[in-house]
């Protein structure tokens, strides 16, 4: 298929219907918003090296708008998004993984990914070691220190609530329990962008006669 | 007391997680 081409030739490619209709059967996306993705996508692999896939670097300076620096759960995406664990994140791996985060995606998809996004080890258990250390990236991500007995009144009381069994880590029922009577920790599980997607939203120069028809 | 903070409410506040910065590209 087109998207084997490096860079990938969607644009010219014969085969570009059959490619774009694949993965809008396969997600939640549209024809059209497949499209509209393939422009993101363009820019987003093309930032640091032009080769048609999505470098961790060229992730890292979408999100953070520097090309380098270590991030636990930069990583942690990268690696939910790059099915084929090769390194580098093709565009139906874009597509699929982005298909989690449209606001009408399951919300048993999006507790899932979060749950894997979690589960460091991928022991199939959040564990609160693993928790432990999140929470020490993310104090770090933001400049902030707090004493060890703050941060382990925070693990207390998230524990507390979410590990039914007190076994110290959080399976997958106990994490769906958790973030139901939590929803806004699923707030980052859902792009409002991503409902309103066409050419234009993404690629502000494109112009409504480059759309094609569902 | 106010510790009824959740760790996982900060650690959602990564950068890292805050896949909207995609589209400000």
């Amino acid at each position: 298929g087109c998207f084997e081409c490096r860079p990938p030739c969607l644009q010219n490619c014969e085969n570009r219907f059959e490619e774009i209709a694949r993965l809008a059967n396969e997600t939640i996306f549209t024809v059209n918003e497949v499209e509209a993705l393939y422009e993101l996508f363009k820019k987003l692999s093309s930032s640091i090296i032009d080769d048609g896939l999505i470098q961790k670097e060229e992730l890292h300076l979408a999100l953070f708008k520097t090309p380098s620096g270590e991030n636990l759960f930069l990583d942690r995406v990268f690696d939910l998004f790059d099915e084929k664990k090769n390194g580098v994140i093709k565009f139906d791996e874009f597509v699929h993984a982005l298909s989690v985060f449209h606001p009408n995606a399951p919300m048993e998809e999006k507790i899932d990914f979060a749950f894997r996004l979690y589960d460091l080890r991928q022991t199939g258990f959040i564990e609160r070691e693993e928790v432990k250390q999140m929470v020490i990236a993310i104090l770090m991500e933001s400049g902030i220190t707090l004493s060890d007995d703050l941060l382990e009144a925070i693990m207390d009381s998230t524990f507390a609530d979410a590990d039914a069994d007190k076994d110290d880590r959080i399976n997958i029922e106990e994490w769906k329990d958790f973030v139901l009577r939590n929803p806004n920790l699923l707030k980052n599980m859902t792009l409002p962008y991503l409902k309103d997607l066409s050419l234009a939203t993404v690629f502000p120069s494109f112009t409504s006669n480059t759309r094609i028809e569902d | 007391q106010p510790t009824a903070m959740n760790a996982f409410e900060l650690i959602s506040m990564s950068k890292g997680l805050n896949l909207s910065n995609l589209f400000d590209i």
